[in-house]
């Protein structure tokens, strides 16, 4: 792996 | 992270950039203030179908929304008449999260922003892009976590 940062993403849109 | 030197990645864009030193100091910068974003050649497919190797931005970038800084995927696009046109932009969820539409995203992902509608060089460069992308998605994440699966549902047996 490269080390880039792991994606992530607000939490469910409601 | 993997280290890109100059030299390779004049290597990977000298077969059919035509604008190839400015692509590249462009893409250095980018990386340079984007860590999490890399340089990629990688096969796009066009809408008819046909495919090219072409390089690529691809990583995460850091979004603050309500308080939290969220890693959001995309890759950019750089097509071989690059900086003359604007990058093709996407959004790439992974298999936890869910586009949200709107009118910047479409339901393939693809980013839409009036930077890249009005995308002129040299006032338009990538770094530039990214800071309004941050922005946008700041105020409308692209990208929602997947709602966590449900048991099933049982029915009531007496």
């Amino acid at each position: 792996l490269n080390g880039g940062a792991v994606p992530s993403a607000p939490p469910t849109y409601t | 992270m993997a280290v890109v030197n100059e030299g390779a990645l004049k290597k990977m864009l000298s077969k059919q950039y035509k604008y190839r030193d400015l692509t590249v100091r462009e893409i250095n910068n980018v990386i340079f203030h984007y860590k999490d974003l890399k340089p990629v050649m990688d096969a796009y497919v066009f809408n008819d179908g046909s495919s090219r190797e072409l390089m690529s931005l691809a990583g995460t970038v850091p979004v603050s929304y309500r308080g939290n800084v969220y890693n959001i995927p995309i890759c950019l696009w750089l097509l071989d008449s690059y900086p003359y046109n604007p990058p093709i932009c996407f959004v790439k969820p992974t298999s936890t999260m869910m586009i949200k539409t709107g009118k910047h995203i479409d339901a393939n992902g693809k980013i839409y922003l009036p930077y890249l509608h009005e995308w002129k060089h040299p006032q338009s460069d990538l770094y530039s892009l990214i800071q309004v992308m941050i922005v946008v998605f700041g105020e409308e994440p692209p990208v929602f976590s997947r709602p966590t699966t449900q048991p099933p549902f049982q029915p009531f047996q007496a």
